[in-house]
Parts: C-alpha cells; structure tokens; sequence
C-alpha cells in the first residue's frame, strides 16, 4: 500500500522517507523507527508518538495516517507536509506579515490546545516542529517526548524542550510543571517570528537561564511565590524585568496587544501564565489585521 | 471519549465480543488441526492403535469458554505480579488491559499467556511513563530480557498500536468531588474518603471482568459508587442528571440555591452557557444498574481449571507428549 | 468549545490530598494549580 520513494531525514530512533498510498496517491512520510538502537525494546519516543497521535485527531495536529510492521521496523504513516516554521524564519528570502504571523499563532496555539484539553504536553515546542501543509496549515509534530498530565502527585524530569524553547521553572529544574510550559514555547516562538533571529539562543543551560532572565527579568518570591526555594536560584543574577518602552523598541513592529499577547505568554510564573484558551481568547486575535488566510500566504 | 482509541477500537456490545472471540478461538482450532492431522499422518506408522486413540482424546484444540477461562486466570496474575512490584494503581491497570485486549486479537494456542505476562507488564510501565529498564525488570520478575522483548511488537500490533487508556479511577476522583459540590452539606468527608477507598478496589476488581468492554469509564465508577452506597449514589445521580419536577420548591431548598448560587459566583467558576449535560437520567440508571451486575460477576477460575486447560493446551501444542 | 460539562467549585471540595500537594514549596515553585488537577477529573468523569 505504501512506497518509500526518498530518504529526507534520520534521527537517532527513526529514518524519514516520502512515500505514496498507492490506492490513493496521496503523498505521505513514513518514519521507519529504528528497533535495534534500543536495548530496551520499542524506543520511549516511538511509543509516546504513537500513543498520543492515535489520540489526537485535529487539523493543526499531524495526522498519523497508519501504521505497520515490516522486517521488524515500526512505521509510523504521517501526512506529507513539505517545510516547517525554522526553514520559513530563517530564509530571508521570504517575507512575511503581521496578518502571517497572526494566521501561525493562531492555527498553532490550537493545536496546542487541542492536546492539552486531552490532558496531552508536547513539550518539545519549536519553530522546526511546526510544519506546514501544502495549503498553509500549521500542524504540531514529533510528539516524541510528550506524556500526559500525570497524577498529581507524580514527579516528572524537568529535562524537556529543546533549551531556547524551555520554561523557567524547567530551567530551575522543577518536577509539578504544568502544560503551561508549552504556552512558554509558543511565546518564545511568536517572539522569534517577530524578529526573525531566535530570541533566547543560550548556548548551554547555564546561560540559558542568564539569557532569559537578562532579557525577562529575574523572577522574585513576590511576582513568583517559592521561586526562591529552588536550589539553582541563589546562583543567578538579578536583572529587573524591561520596561514596556524597551519591549516597545525590541519588538517594533509588534501592536499592544500583542506586546500583551506575548507578556502573558511570557510570564515567569506558571500560575499566572496564560494558557491556550486565554491565547486564543486574546485582543491580539480580535485587533486588525485579521489572521492571513493560511492557503494566501506565500 | 468517542474520540479516543478505547472507544473507537476496544469498546463492544456482549454479541460483538462473544462474536470477536469465536473467531479468534475458530481461526486458531483450524490451524491447530491441520498441525494435529499432519502429525497424526506422519507418525501413522509408529504410532499403535491405543495411542492414536490417545492423541484423539487428549491432544485437541481448546474451545473459546476454556480459552477466556484461562485468560482471566492470567489477567489476574498478571495484576498480582504488577501490585507486587508495587507499580501505581494506573499502571497495573494498564497492564491488565493490555493483556485482556490480546487475547481478543491472539487465541493461547497461537501464544502461551505465561509468554505475555512479563511484556504486558513490560510495556505498560514505558507507556505510562514508568520506565524500568528491561534488565532491572527481568531481575524483580525473575525473567530473561530475551523472553520479556520477544513478544513487544506483536503485543504492540495486537494492540492496534492503541496505548492510551482511560481506567475509571480519575472518574472516581471526579465524583468524589463533584458529590461534594452537588450534596453540599450532606456528606461526611471521612465517610466519604472510606467510600473512595472501597470503590477503588472494587474498580481493580471490575477491571478482570468484561464490564471495560460494555461501558465507559465513568459508567463503571458509577457503578462501583452505587454498591459501595446506593443511596447516596442515587440521591446525587437525582440531583444531578434527573429532570427538576415541576414541584413547588420548599422554602429551605430556596435559600439552598440562592445559598449554593452565591458560593457559586464567589467562586466565579464559568457559568456554563449549556445544560451541564443532556444525559437522560432513566437510560443512565438503567446503565450503570446494568454494568453494576457485570462488574459483581468477577470470574472465579479455579487453579485445577486452568491446569486442566493448561495440560489441554499444551498436548495440543506438543502432540508427542501426548 | 469552551462549555464544561461540570461545574468547578473548588471552594466547596475537601480533598485533602490536594489541599496538601498545593500547600507544599515545590509544587507552588512549579506552578501547580489545583484547578488544572480538577479540571483533569471532572473531565474524566463527565466525558
């Protein structure tokens, strides 16, 4: 049923091909999951994708189209979708608007929402999982290191989300986090859009904390109830938080509200941030101009 | 939930699981005979009389009845090995559903369940993010990692590649305190607690029997709610999900509500723009009295039963023994 | 669809094994909300 006609990509569990569903000649990608690299049996990645795309059904969400055995690979049938949000932001060549930006966040953060009113955190947010469909749809992919809510009473490893894309209370290295870590990511996304360079770029988790405090400000006990008890906190640098006016200048093209937008998605302390359905309810959304049409944007 | 992969993949009406195991059972005994009939033909010349007549007699196939017996004498091994190696409530679930659910898509003549208990539970601790390795986990279960790995790809296809499960123990939870919100002031929060302990033994219990296969979740919570105590039970099913009569309200159910409605608004929880729910009450009962008969049903398998079944299936699967 | 299918009432619920997880430094430090806990079960009850 399926052909595996070239190799576009190899991870360190999975090798990507194009392929076509013969009855139907729908372009497809097929992710052959390597078995042998595992000591363990089926890798952790390979079970959390296809435990949580078999869950998921969602136009901004990469739709798993099948799967199969074969010689004793595990292959997971996706939907082709041709590019991704890194290879867009980084190519100067292609100019995009506000209204292009609005129409990604948008189709973006429902995704994003869809997995977690399924109790589902991605947790490895970032421009290069945000593919792009043939008619301009985002879809959130490689859903390889998420899990779903825990029990409340369950620790989780705070060694999640590639590192520029990564929480404070991860960064301090906490193990109660919520789903707002992933509204965190899409913050740092839609500053990233806006700028066109990465935002927060540490080059180690160190500095990943300085960069994001210097730019932020470093949280206190006051904005941060606790913030204080992690261990990692009386290392840091006190920067104060940018006064709208410096935020104003880094991020000019960017109206009120979505400086707004981006504050709250930003907010050092998970409580208080955000989350998918205050984004989605936002001003920034409801404010000229109007989310591009996603199949109109170059 | 009718999105999700227990609903659309693992749910069935009794006809259709009767159905489902028949055919699994049926298409087993065919190749099961062919390899009997095929041993008989090649060994007709040494083998004398009293021993084909022996082979007839013992070395045949298991019926469906004798197969679900000895699954369900498995499936609570395998949920007393998982308790034993004290995984979370959710994971032992996991792994007893994992189970149940091979053994509609495999018959024990494909696949001995002695060689499914460790990767069941293998499995279940990965998928829900209880990661042991296989060498720590073939230590705790005196297993091999080989025998423990064998079998993780044909349990994951068997499984339709459908991990996530939804056990009615967070719907418990729920319950919990939504009774509280529904019956404010006519609970003890102690006795309550005494209720939700026992309620989540019986949902453990419930797991074994072929209830998950007939209900939501929820259903079976409620069901466990209401033998643990009908009363309340049904007193906060009334109040939540039956009509309001057109009855005058007495004066102390008015205050009630303005009472219960100005908690509300401190509490400034959303107003809901819809009707809560548009559960009809009657065909809700009716359910969860239904699923309460079927999760007391728990099915008792003797150990002389299931060796008898055991001996059964192996001479069957090792016709020279017999 | 932002409609519940329950209504929260945190302040009416006594769930002590909540009550102590939120009062705890790390959980509050992490951003533990009992709402998103309660949010996860009433769900589960009323899907």
């Amino acid at each position: 049923e399926y052909t595996k006609e070239k190799k576009v990509g190899e991870g360190t569990y999975a090798v990507v091909y194009l392929g076509t569903k013969q009855s139907t000649g729908r372009k497809i990608a097929i992710k052959e999951i390597k078995t042998s690299e595992f000591k363990d049996g089926l890798d952790m990645s390979a079970i959390r994708e296809v435990k949580y795309l078999q869950e998921i059904q969602h136009v901004n969400v990469i739709e798993l189209v099948d799967i199969f055995m074969a010689y004793d690979n595990l292959n997971l049938v996706l939907e082709f979708l041709p590019t991704d949000l890194e290879v867009i932001i980084k190519d100067k060549n292609i100019l995009f608007t506000p209204a292009d930006i609005k129409s990604w966040m948008l189709m973006t953060l429902r995704g994003v929402y869809h997995c977690h009113r399924n109790f589902i955190m991605h947790r490895d947010l970032k421009p290069n999982n945000l593919l792009l469909s043939p008619d301009g749809q985002i879809k959130v992919a490689d859903f390889g290191l998420a899990r779903a809510v825990p029990s409340p009473h369950e620790s989780l490893t705070s060694n999640v989300v590639t590192r520029w894309y990564r929480a404070p209370e991860l960064l301090f290295g906490a193990n109660h986090y919520t789903s707002a870590i992933d509204i965190w990511s899409v913050g740092i996304i839609f500053a990233e859009l806006m700028l066109r360079i990465p935002y927060l770029p540490g080059q180690n988790d160190l500095e990943q904390m300085d960069v994001t405090f210097r730019a932020l400000g470093t949280p206190t006990d006051r904005d941060w109830p606790e913030v204080s008890t992690f261990s990692l906190y009386n290392k840091l640098q006190i920067y104060p938080p940018p006064s709208r006016d410096e935020l104003r200048k880094r991020f000019i093209a960017a109206s009120e509200n979505a400086l707004n937008f981006m504050c709250n998605m930003l907010t050092m302390n998970p409580v208080k941030r955000w989350t998918a359905a205050q984004c989605l309810e936002s001003e920034y959304f409801k404010e000229i101009p109007p989310p591009s049409d996603p199949s109109s944007i170059k | 939930y009718r999105h999700s992969s227990q609903y659309r993949f693992w749910s069935f009406t009794p006809e259709q699981l009767e159905q489902k195991r028949i055919d699994t059972n049926a298409q087993a005994v065919v190749s099961v005979e062919e390899r009997l009939s095929a041993f008989r033909d090649e060994n007709n010349a040494d083998l004398t009389e009293e021993e084909v007549k022996t082979l007839l007699e013992k070395a045949v196939p298991v019926t469906m009845e004798e197969e679900v017996k000895l699954v369900n004498f498995y499936a609570k091994k395998v949920q007393g090995i998982a308790q034993h190696m004290n995984l979370p409530t959710e994971v032992v679930a996991t792994s007893l559903t994992f189970f149940r659910r091979f053994y509609l898509e495999n018959s024990v003549m494909d696949i001995d369940p002695k060689t499914i208990v460790h990767t069941t539970i293998f499995l279940a601790c990965k998928s829900e993010n209880y990661f042991i390795s296989v060498d720590s986990f073939a230590k705790k279960t005196k297993s091999v990692r080989e025998a423990i790995l064998k079998h993780e790809f044909k349990l994951l296809e068997s499984l339709k590649f459908s991990l996530l499960n939804h056990h009615p123990y967070r719907p418990l939870h729920g319950f919990f305190l939504d009774i509280q919100n529904l019956l404010t002031g006519k609970v003890d929060i102690k006795y309550m607690g005494q209720i939700y302990e026992n309620c989540k033994k019986r949902i453990t219990e419930a797991l074994l029997t072929d209830a998950i296969y007939f209900y939501t979740p929820p259903q079976i919570t409620l069901a466990a709610l209401l033998l643990e105590d009908e009363a309340l039970t049904l007193k906060y099913l009334e109040t939540k999900f039956k009509p309001k009569e057109e009855e005058a309200e007495t004066e102390t159910e008015v205050d009630e509500k303005k009472k219960n409605k100005k908690v509300e608004d401190k509490d400034n929880s959303p107003k809901e723009d819809k009707p809560e729910s548009s559960i009809n009450y009657d065909v809700l009962l009716s359910l969860i009295l239904a699923c309460k008969e079927k999760i007391i049903e728990l099915p008792s398998v003797t150990m002389d039963d299931a060796k008898n079944i055991a001996a059964k299936l192996y001479f069957c699967n090792n016709p020279m023994k017999a | 669809d932002l409609s519940k299918r329950y209504t929260l009432a945190e302040s009416l619920y006594s769930d002590p094994f909540i009550k102590d997880l939120q009062n705890r430094k790390e959980y509050i430090a992490s951003g533990f909300r009992t709402d998103f806990v309660y949010d996860r079960v009433l769900t589960e009850a009323f899907m």
